[in-house]
């Protein structure tokens, strides 16, 4: 089974259609493994990306000497999947 | 049965899939399933088939889950298509559209994708065929169809999550559904459910001319959204695909609508800008409830607005 320990999903911002582009040049990047949930389209429309552990600190060094503003939408995504199979078993024990 | 049914939770495949059989069996009269097909990993494709009898009536298809992780969406058609048997008789809008058209819902459109992100990857997108030649697994579904095939916004990389695969309809999970709406032949309406950008798109991905139709689609939108809003408050965009996100080739609505289906619609559902496609259970039913007013005024125009 997959885990995503650690794995966080940032929302990106971009202010024009310059920082669209470094967007999309960094998801091109396969060693990162990025995976844009949300994929960035035009300016001010959120991007969310999903950034392995090892890549956070590259990935946020990027966009943050590129002026690209963004927030941690999600800080660790193995805590919320966790998270999910708890509300699931918990649900499958209830009696209806 | 039913009545037991948690719609407030995720399910598994075998369990949404046992649930279908129980819609039927309680509702007889009103619901069927039919097989269109068969996953890559030969798992059955079941449509819901909403319907109160005539034969050669128009028809609106819904779909949810082309895309695996998105579990709200998979969970919203659940609901939903309990809703539609709960509504048949006592909402006026539900009745008539049953009495005059069919709904065909197909709630698990990538049965294979969705099996997987119970068993291995909560966030895999895509199919799960295999790629010759590629160690990496599975095709974006929704960008396999012959509308602007291999154009903007989708990838030849079969390792990109929008991996168009190697042709159009190579799918089976597409040409199933591409099989039965050319089969049928009545169907006016295709509404395709995904999650999450709070969105309600038409026609087109692939080019960013104006639809035909687009004057007409946007302000079926509006009403739409504003519906919606009136539930919860959530806000929602409209627009075309093309205008609103970004220019994606080879998708489900606008191969519906360059194949003669007017009234062809996509929502992403809500975002809390906190979860993703990690959305609670505890928002399944809010979620579902806010979009059933929206699907209503879509499927109410068809009705009202023959071709």
């Amino acid at each position: 089974e997959k885990l995503f320990v650690g794995d966080q999903v940032l929302r990106v911002t971009a202010r024009d259609e310059e920082q669209i582009a470094l967007l999309r040049v960094l998801g091109e990047r396969t060693e990162l493994q990025l995976d844009f949930w949300r994929h960035p389209a035009r300016p001010g429309l959120p991007a969310d990306l999903q950034v392995p552990f090892p890549c956070l600190q590259e990935v946020k060094t990027f966009l943050e000497s590129n002026n690209i503003s963004y927030s941690v939408m999600i800080e660790d995504v193995q805590e919320l999947l966790d998270e999910e199979k708890k509300t699931m078993n918990k649900s499958r024990r209830t009696e209806r | 049965s039913t009545s037991t049914f948690d719609f407030a939770s995720y399910h598994t495949l075998d369990e949404i899939y046992d649930w279908l059989n129980t819609l039927v069996a309680d509702h007889p009269n009103l619901v069927s399933k039919l097989h269109i097909g068969q996953s890559y990993e030969k798992r059955p494709l079941y449509v819901l088939k909403f319907s109160t009898g005539g034969s050669n009536r128009s028809a609106i298809w819904l779909d949810t889950g082309i895309h695996s992780r998105e579990w709200i969406t998979q969970a919203t058609g659940v609901w939903t298509a309990n809703k539609i048997v709960e509504e048949y008789g006592q909402d006026p809008s539900v009745t008539a559209i049953l009495d005059s058209m069919d709904i065909f819902f197909e709630i698990i459109v990538n049965p294979d994708g969705f099996a997987f992100t119970h068993s291995s990857n909560r966030l895999w997108r895509k199919t799960r065929s295999i790629n010759a030649g590629s160690p990496c697994v599975g095709v974006d579904p929704n960008r396999n169809w012959d509308a602007g095939f291999g154009g903007a916004g989708s990838s030849s990389n079969p390792c990109s999550e929008t991996y168009r695969g190697p042709y159009a309809h190579s799918e089976s999970e597409v040409k199933s559904i591409v099989d039965f709406i050319c089969g049928h032949g009545s169907v006016k309406s295709i509404i395709s459910i995904h999650s999450y950008s709070q969105m309600l798109l038409y026609p087109y991905g692939y080019k960013t001319v104006p639809a035909p139709n687009h004057q007409e689609l946007n302000e079926v939108a509006k009403k739409a959204v504003s519906d919606l809003a009136a539930v919860y408050g959530t806000k929602y965009t409209y627009g075309s695909i093309a205008d609103t996100i970004y220019m994606a080739g080879g998708t489900s609505v606008d191969w519906a609508y360059d194949n003669g289906v007017k009234y062809s619609f996509t929502f992403e559902l809500r975002d809390t800008g906190r979860y993703g496609f990690l959305l609670p259970s505890s928002q399944i039913i809010p979620t579902a409830t806010e979009t059933w007013p929206a699907l209503l005024d879509i499927m109410v125009h068809v009705l009202e607005h023959p071709y």
